[in-house]
């Protein structure tokens, strides 16, 4: 849905790696946390990437209630 | 609970797939859920056709986006019969249903559960060592540019967008974490996983959980 040009997708590159700066800077001295960087999708802006891939609608579940809490042990 | 658990080691789980340029990760999911269940329970793993359920679940919009549980209603309601995924290939792209003959072999399912774990995720480790991989949705904003590691910040709960399976959970490090298949590809993430912290609801990840029965 989006005119594609080596312009844009370079805009939407450089944007990428100005976010993955930010995305990295916090909690880096966290155990295990995770990192960040270039892959098959830093060619597209946030927009489009959600507009593609981000498709799945919300729903809300009944909270997950105490009686019917399982005991592994019941469990064959 | 044991300390690490992943369905990926009793060889039920099927490979990472990628939905390319269409929005159909909720179809994914929930063909990667019965998928899974139906071998757990002692059936060869086999590839599920997505495509059949991106063109025939008719509460959904195809590759244009759809609801997970939407799909589970339906699949539970029709008792539609999952072809192979050999027999009707995904596409990428929305199209006609092609129906199947009642004679056609294929697999249906018996239901589905749909709960909210948040502040439950215990709870939700046994209804995943219980019933197999459980397909949840999630905040995905971030994962665009994830490479690696336990995703803990940079995205909510409530806030839910994109559609995955939850097939183990690893608690032997510092950072306990959900192992949560994508539908991106395997050169995406952890060989095509995305490890979540467990026990904060990140990215919303407990909120709606559903389990399949078959």
């Amino acid at each position: 849905t989006w005119p594609r040009s080596p312009e844009r997708e370079a805009a939407a590159f450089r944007e990428s790696l100005n976010r993955h700066r930010y995305l990295n800077s916090f909690f880096s001295h966290e155990n295990s946390t995770a990192f960040y960087g270039i892959n098959q999708f830093s060619y597209l802006f946030p927009e489009e990437f959600k507009a593609i891939y981000l498709r799945s609608q919300p729903s809300s579940s009944p909270r997950y209630p105490a009686e019917v809490k399982t005991s592994l042990l019941t469990v064959p | 609970l044991p300390l690490r658990f992943d369905w990926r080691d009793k060889h039920v789980v099927s490979q990472v797939r990628n939905q390319q340029m269409c929005g159909g990760c909720w179809a994914f999911s929930v063909v990667g859920a019965v998928e899974s269940t139906w071998a757990i329970k002692g059936h060869p793993l086999e590839d599920l056709s997505v495509q059949q359920v991106i063109d025939c679940s008719y509460n959904n919009y195809g590759c244009s986006g759809g609801s997970t549980l939407s799909a589970l209603k339906w699949l539970n309601k029709t008792q539609v019969r999952l072809v192979n995924d050999s027999e009707y290939p995904f596409k990428a792209r929305s199209g006609l249903c092609h129906y199947f003959p009642s004679s056609h072999s294929g697999l249906s399912i018996k239901g589905y559960s749909a709960y909210d774990f948040s502040d439950q995720e215990d709870e939700m480790a046994k209804s995943l060592l219980i019933y197999g991989p459980l397909v949840v949705i999630v905040d995905a904003v971030s994962w665009q540019d994830y490479l690696g590691g336990v995703i803990q910040h940079h995205c909510s709960s409530g806030e839910a967008n994109h559609a995955v399976l939850i097939t183990g959970f690893d608690k032997t490090g510092s950072i306990p974490y959900w192992i949560v298949r994508n539908s991106w590809g395997s050169s995406w993430g952890v060989d095509g996983y995305a490890h979540v912290k467990m026990g904060s609801n990140v990215c919303g990840i407990a909120d709606s959980v559903s389990a399949v029965f078959v």
